[in-house]
């Protein structure tokens, strides 16, 4: 329940309408949107039962190593409605042709097998905002100082999890297993994210705000 | 820690 109130509203890409479609403007926006929501990604970690309890560095590396997990699981849920689409934000959806546009035709194929995974199981909300918090808190930064305190954050985590598939998936009793093992590939995928936004980064040619950069950077 | 000032600042403000 309090990870359900903790979830945030979706936020708005908000495209320039002066600046012609290319590779430039799509990246331009999706590093500007990325940057907006890592703020407010941070602002829901403190929301997670325990989370803030934790010390701040290690809150800090938590969020150093799952931050592009987190955002892709956010995408990947607000995808689920549609078909071979990508909902990046309320007014931002890319289909195959954008993606190819902006150059990230492999990467958002990966993350629609994530889609398509998800789309099948039925995930609910309150599956999705568990899984999230546990993406973060099993995000096997190798900076832990207390890891003894992430792991019974975990524990909490994984316990609300199977809670919820025993009183409402009843019929399904390895549920919460079967999302578990869905986390190796959005760890893969978010690698892989990871890797196309740090040779953008490289390349200079897209603006990056300075929360997305020092997370790039944190990953590099 | 000197390097990531922005995340530092977001996990202290108390929003």
């Amino acid at each position: 329940s309090l990870l359900l109130v903790a979830e945030p509203e979706g936020i708005f890409a908000m495209p320039d309408p002066t600046v012609p479609e290319s590779d430039i403007k799509a990246l331009t926006t999706l590093c500007d949107l990325a940057d907006r929501e890592l703020v407010v990604n941070i602002g829901w970690a403190k929301h997670i039962p325990g989370f803030p309890s934790l010390s701040l560095a290690d809150q800090m590396s938590l969020l150093q190593s799952g931050w592009m997990e987190i955002l892709i699981l956010r995408v990947v849920f607000r995808s689920l409605a549609l078909e071979d689409k990508l909902v990046y934000a309320e007014d931002y959806i890319m289909d195959e042709e954008q993606s190819k546009l902006a150059g990230l035709l492999d990467l958002n194929n990966a993350i629609l097998q994530l889609v398509k995974k998800y789309k099948a199981m039925g995930l609910e909300k309150e599956e999705f905002v568990v899984l999230k918090a546990i993406a973060l808190a099993n995000s096997d930064s190798i900076q832990i100082e207390d890891l003894e305190a992430v792991q019974r954050l975990q524990d909490v985590l994984h316990g609300a999890l199977q809670d919820y598939e025993a009183t409402h998936r009843l019929e399904d009793p390895r549920r919460a297993g079967k999302l578990i093992m869905t986390l190796p590939l959005l760890r893969q995928t978010a690698a892989r994210a990871v890797q196309h936004f740090c040779s953008i980064k490289q390349d200079g040619r897209v603006p990056m705000h300075k929360l997305f950069l020092e997370l790039l950077e944190a990953k590099a | 820690k000197e390097k990531h000032k922005i995340l530092h600042q977001l996990l202290q403000n108390s929003t």
